[in-house]
């Protein structure tokens, strides 16, 4: 995968999560997921804390883009 | 550290969250 396809990629996932436009996830927003993907709840809420990594309840795309990267390239980008 | 052991521990459910995404997107209409 280039790097174009993978900003395109981490665009398309993160609007896919953030379906308000808010430029942001919250908890709430990857809730709305529990029905759409193959994970439960509790599985949601640990994606959820494992991409905010500063920890303030919202996923910036940076954030996003971070974990995506980790899952894609074996290791977390910072 | 209890926060990077939580993470390591995690990076399955990402892989699960990232590959469903994947097969979403990807998968037939």
């Amino acid at each position: 995968m280039g790097q174009n396809t993978f900003v395109e990629k981490t665009h398309e996932f993160f609007q896919m999560c953030d379906i308000e436009n808010k430029g942001f996830i919250t908890r709430r927003d990857m809730q709305r997921l529990n029905g759409e993907l193959p994970l439960s709840a509790e599985e949601l809420e640990n994606v959820f804390d494992t991409l905010d990594s500063d920890g303030n309840g919202y996923l910036s795309l940076d954030e996003f883009s971070s974990g995506f990267s980790g899952f894609l390239f074996g290791r977390r980008v910072s | 550290d209890p926060n990077m052991k939580a993470g390591a521990a995690n990076e399955g459910v990402l892989a699960n969250f990232f590959n469903s995404l994947l097969s979403k997107k990807t998968g037939s209409p």
